[in-house]
């Protein structure tokens, strides 16, 4: 479903220093997929996902999703993607400062045309699975890190994505909370879903099914664990 | 040198709910101690730690800051504590988004009256001792995430502060540049300061003597470490 070969990015940063973020990345990843993925600050990996997710393009490289080149995509089609096909966790949230959880994770139900009632229904229920229930009116300033982090997750969560991409989804969070996102995430995946998650963790990466692990733009080892 | 007793503190949210964000909390921090503070996510760390950096001020209850009544103290005088005694990671950076990482770093010298030529040594000196030597110029949205928070830590050392306060410093690094951190703090500590840091990784509390557990706004348990 995702298949990504030679991507390249860099950022020039005026005059004569350019950032190559990622040297020539190649990979395929299937239907139903879970995998993590690893590597230094610094390395790529967030700008790999940034790729992956339609939120970025890169400077060289082909990116097929679905069989679809998606540079040749037209700004329709990849909206649909990014609303209805992908859930995303920044690494930094991404959070609309002035509108409460509620709204927040509203949001890509009303880009998806879901009506008022069953929205505020759904959202509800993405904010009662990553136990935010009592915090739905509380805007982002109004909550603490780890619940901020949990607030993007239900966003991801709520329109039950077929492909989604976490970026350190459990950064903020202590141990038990983690596993209780751990959990939306297997049954999501039980779902036949696919999961892309980014992680420091080794415990959280054994959730995982594959580790690919990333080294100053490339990929230095692609590893799937056969016994999960 | 620090030393809460009974403090509280509550938001109101309008209407008839009140968030108790801690619900009485003492507890005395001597010179050149090592704390770790642990906790659920939303038990109050962040909100305890604002507090003892004097960059909030509780409910009720009485903080003494080096045997003063910090809600007696004038205003030049809590700057200067801020200022010159202090150093603080915050959870979510809060770098300055125009400004790249060397003037975010030498934010505190320029508030402290440093020379222009002595504080650009001291920032990059302390740039490179979070290895981002190379990313002097960058912006924070050049940056990726676990840089954002190097340059927060390299902001927070730069002035050699007396205490450092650091909001879960190394939740965005992998586990080599996260003990790459740990050594740098063991390093001021070593020279007689004061260390406390919010974590949610045992691995990390573990380079402290002492963890408090945190637990619904109250103390749940305050545990010295004899043999380190
Ligand atoms: N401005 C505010 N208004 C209302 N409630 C708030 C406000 N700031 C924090 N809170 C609430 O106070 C509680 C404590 O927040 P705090 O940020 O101290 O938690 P924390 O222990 O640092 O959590 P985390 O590990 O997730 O960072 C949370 O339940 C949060 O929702
Ligand atoms: N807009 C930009 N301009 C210049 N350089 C950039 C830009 N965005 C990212 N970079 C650089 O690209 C590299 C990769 O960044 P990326 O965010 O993908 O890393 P990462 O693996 O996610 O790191 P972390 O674990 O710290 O989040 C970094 O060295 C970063 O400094
Ligand atoms: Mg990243
Ligand atoms: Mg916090």
């Amino acid at each position: 479903v995702i298949n990504l070969q030679q991507i390249k990015k860099s950022y020039d940063m005026g005059g004569a220093e350019q950032v190559q973020a990622l040297r020539g990345v190649s990979l395929a990843i299937h239907k139903n997929e879970y995998v993590a993925i690893m590597g230094p600050s610094g390395s790529g990996k967030s700008t790999l996902m940034n790729i992956i997710g339609c939120l970025d393009t890169p400077s060289s490289g082909l990116y097929e999703f679905n069989g679809v080149n998606v540079s040749e995509m037209n700004d329709n089609s990849l909206a649909r993607v990014r609303n209805k096909e992908i859930g995303f966790v920044f690494q930094t949230f991404n959070l609309l400062a002035r509108s409460d959880s509620l709204h927040n994770v509203e949001l890509p139900l009303i880009y998806g045309g879901v009506s008022s009632s069953l929205r505020k229904k759904m959202a509800h229920n993405a904010l009662s699975q990553v136990g935010l229930g009592d915090r739905v009116h509380h805007k982002p300033n109004e909550l603490s890190g780890g619940q901020r982090q949990r607030v993007a997750i239900a966003r991801a969560l709520v329109n039950r994505p077929s492909i989604l991409l976490a970026d350190e989804p459990t950064g903020n969070l202590d141990s038990i909370t983690g596993d209780e996102i751990m959990i939306l995430f297997e049954e999501l995946h039980a779902q036949g879903n696919t999961i892309i998650l980014v992680t420091h963790e080794e415990y959280i990466a054994e959730h995982a099914h594959r580790i690919i692990r990333i080294r100053d733009g490339v990929i230095a080892s692609d590893e799937t664990v056969a016994n999960r």
